[in-house]
């Protein structure tokens, strides 16, 4: 699956 | 949000405050690189250029405006302040943008998640970031002798990096799906980059005596 989550990284 | 993401955030903001509250108390920009401070300028601009298109939480929109806010107010410091530009050790301070900048971009164009123009300058700030810390470190080498709060950021910059690690590891584990190759790999490279200045950084710590790199 694609992931979304790893622009909530800085 | 896991506690080591949290703490890496914390050092990496720290690293830039104290760098930016130096700057601004005493006047003074030696010892440091105002390359690394405009490829980092670089760095956060192009990865933030979601700011404004995807909101994940006012946590994360407020650091990605701090990095931001902080990191151009420091080149702005360097490059037109007019006292603290004079302490800028120009003639020391001579790696080429061009040499880090150029092949991150050719990596970001061939190594990205998805060929847009937003992905391609995500990858591509990753890449730069792990490398962007080399001016600054020829600097220290050059230059010899490291104030307390020079030492101190390149410190709070490697202990932002080492949470970061240990972030991954923690969610690798407990998120589905968390896999990130392009982060992992820059991250680690960016690590390792610190491993050198760190050792002698103990080294000095433990005996007690001011920071000195070998040449």
């Amino acid at each position: 699956p694609q992931n979304n989550d790893k622009k909530d990284e800085l | 949000m896991n506690i080591f993401r949290l703490a890496g955030d914390m050092t990496h903001l720290m690293s830039v405050l104290v760098l930016l509250l130096k700057i601004h108390t005493i006047k003074s920009c030696a010892g440091i690189s105002l390359k690394t401070q405009e490829l980092y300028a670089l760095v956060f601009a192009t990865r933030y250029l979601d700011i404004f298109t995807d909101f994940i939480s006012v946590y994360n929109t407020i650091m990605k405006l701090i990095f931001l806010g902080s990191s151009f107010s420091i080149v702005w410091y360097m490059r037109r302040h007019k006292l603290v530009r004079r302490s800028y050790d120009k003639e020391q301070d001579t790696f080429r943008h061009f040499f880090l900048v150029l092949p991150c971009l050719l990596l970001a164009l061939v190594m990205n998640e998805k060929f847009t123009f937003k992905e391609v300058m995500w990858a591509f700030s990753l890449y730069l970031e792990a490398v962007a810390i080399l001016p600054q470190l020829v600097l220290l080498q050059r230059t010899k002798n490291i104030d307390n709060l020079t030492g101190q950021y390149v410190f709070l910059l490697g202990a932002y990096r080492a949470f970061y690690i240990f972030n991954w590891i923690y969610r690798y584990f407990t998120e589905p799906h968390y896999v990130h190759w392009i982060t992992w790999i820059s991250g680690l490279v960016q690590t390792l980059l610190y491993a050198d200045f760190f050792y002698y950084y103990f080294n000095s710590w433990k005996n007690n005596v001011k920071l000195h790199l070998p040449a």
